[in-house]
């Protein structure tokens, strides 16, 4: 579930939105144990020119925005992309009912930037 | 429609495969989460998170090499004592099915955990000790005579729980066959004169095997 559109209009620049991801939503609930869901998030938003410092973009990006200003229909704008993720720990039941304790990288997106 | 519930399934085993499971579990009985699992993903949920990314290969709570933690349930059974009733208090074999880990996961740790009811064990007599070995087995029963044990330890008493280190046991992380079988046979020790006969197979509460490994993902990342 994302976030409810707040009543101010949201920024339309790239940077994390809030997604919460609950496991019973995708029928899962039986086997994992804990969490039942998690603060997941995800990019979203534009990369315009010209790109602000804070949008943790590549020299390419910038140039990308460049282009795409003078030739729209030619050159898309760069992407809102995760840049820095972090793990999350996972208790399941695994198939043969043992109890496991799992790390796994790459679940919550903690910054976007344009790429 | 048939063909969007074909697709979501499709793409809910490639998300299960990347999370490591060939099929989505369905536990056919709720066992209880054991303490020391809890403990730990409680810890990892509460620890702020740090701004440089912890290896997160590496199981900080005992120091190896590792993403995945499980815990196996012993399904052996008591084996005859076969000695006379005096020394030999319990002889059990030890069994844990390790199918579970994947192809590639290699295996940093494993430890022992043998629960004992409360006071089961009373020092057995002025001077005596309390014995336990554990032999390397097959799953179908007890070692060769005159093997060397894998571990041995003498006790004054026994505490209700037991911690025992086994990573020597399996040579580099590999585990014969899938599975783990061992003899466990505690002994009254020699000298002295036992007050009454050591507590049975009742004494035992549970027995698990608490094994960490390395996934292969973790090594190809490591690797790079």
């Amino acid at each position: 579930s994302s976030a409810p559109s707040p009543a101010v209009s949201p920024s339309p620049l790239c940077k994390p939105r809030r997604l919460y991801i609950s496991f019973s939503d995708v029928g899962w609930e039986n086997w994992i144990i804990a969490p039942q869901g998690y603060l997941a998030n995800y990019c979203g938003g534009d990369c315009p020119f010209p790109l602000a410092a804070e949008l943790n973009s590549t020299n390419h990006a910038v140039l990308q925005t460049m282009v795409h200003s003078l030739d729209p229909r030619g050159t898309p704008q760069p992407c809102c992309v995760p840049v820095r993720l972090s793990p999350i720990s996972i208790l399941y039941y695994d198939n043969s009912d043992n109890v496991v304790l799992r790390h796994y990288e790459d679940m919550v997106v903690d910054e976007c930037g344009c790429r | 429609s048939p063909v969007l519930a074909a697709e979501l399934s499709r793409q809910e085993s490639s998300l299960l495969k990347s999370l490591g499971l060939s099929a989505k579990p369905s536990p056919k009985s709720a066992v209880p989460v054991p303490p020391v699992l809890w403990r730990m993903f409680q810890r990892r949920k509460t620890q702020p998170r740090p701004q440089e990314e912890p290896d997160s290969c590496r199981v900080e709570e005992f120091n190896v090499p590792g993403n995945i933690v499980r815990v196996f349930a012993d399904q052996g059974r008591f084996l005859p004592e076969g000695q006379p009733r005096g020394r030999l208090c319990l002889r059990k074999l030890l069994f844990f099915n390790l199918s579970a880990l994947e192809e590639g996961e290699r295996l940093t740790m494993a430890q022992l955990e043998l629960q004992f009811h409360h006071n089961s064990y009373q020092p057995p007599g002025p001077g005596q000790v309390l014995e336990l070995r554990l032999y390397p087995a097959s799953p179908r029963g007890p070692p060769q005579p005159g093997r060397r044990p894998l571990l041995e330890r003498s006790f004054v008493r026994m505490h209700k729980s037991l911690l025992f280190e086994l990573s020597a046991a399996l040579k580099d992380g590999k585990v014969p066959g899938g599975d783990l079988a061992l003899v466990l046979e505690i002994s009254a020790g020699d000298g002295g004169s036992p007050r009454s006969p050591c507590a049975g197979s009742d004494a035992l509460a549970a027995t698990s095997l608490l094994a960490v490994t390395l996934g292969r993902r973790c090594r190809a990342r490591r690797r790079r």
